[in-house]
């Protein structure tokens, strides 16, 4: 593992601790898309299955289980916490997100490593991670102000996204052989897709002021 | 065959 990858874990990591805390610390999650923590959690379930089939290391096992129950855990806050859900910005969040799921599944039966069960559901996640983001970006459009902390987890989020390409750069020209056409073209995808986020939140964050994004 | 190491990441 190299440094980018490992910053990229961390950051990822770092985000999902935020949201958490942000949730657990304020009893409140306005500001944060259900539909994208509902992408996320089906993203990690389809594309950890290898959890049942291959070991790779404690490191990856540990991480999968971490990235699965925290994203099932953030969803059922949302859907059940008797206090959390009831800030939850519904008239908002109103992304037709079953058309994301659908397109991915269809780009995954298209393209795909292997025709297999796993490797099509693999690619599918991949695809479905690329743009899960999308309803949270549209969520905090609509909302206008961005409070700290949702800000600071797209922020490390988009940060992780980063990292993973300089990850796979690094890799391209360290290992013989190495190429993800899959994961780094859709990678570079959902990257793009925070470059107008990150945007407005390093002017901000020059500025010293609060997180604004225009209508 | 490259297409196992792919997983290796998250």
């Amino acid at each position: 593992m190299n440094v980018f990858r490992l910053a990229g874990d961390m950051t990822h990591l770092l985000s999902i601790l935020l949201l958490l805390l942000k949730i657990y610390a304020t009893k409140s999650c306005s500001g944060v898309s259900r539909k994208t923590q509902e992408l996320y959690a089906i993203v990690f379930i389809f594309r950890y299955l290898d959890l049942f089939t291959d070991f790779i290391s404690v490191y990856n096992t540990f991480m999968k289980v971490v990235f699965i129950a925290s994203s099932l855990a953030i969803v059922w806050c949302m859907r059940f916490h008797p206090v959390v859900r009831r800030s939850y910005d519904r008239e908002l969040d109103t992304f037709r997100y079953f058309f994301l799921v659908g397109a991915s599944f269809a780009l995954a039966l298209i393209w795909h490593e292997k025709f297999s069960v796993q490797e099509v559901f693999w690619a599918f996640s991949i695809y479905l991670e690329a743009v899960a983001i999308l309803p949270q970006l549209v969520l905090l459009q609509r909302s206008g102000n961005v409070d700290n902390l949702t800000g600071q987890y797209v922020f490390f989020l988009g940060a992780y996204r980063a990292f993973y390409i300089l990850n796979w750069i690094y890799r391209y020209l360290t290992e013989p052989r190495f190429t993800r056409w899959i994961a780094g073209t859709s990678g570079v995808v959902q990257t793009a897709l925070y470059a107008d986020f990150f945007y407005y939140y390093f002017i901000s964050w020059k500025n010293n002021s609060k997180l604004k994004l225009p209508a | 065959d490259d297409v196992d190491d792919t997983k290796d990441e998250l």
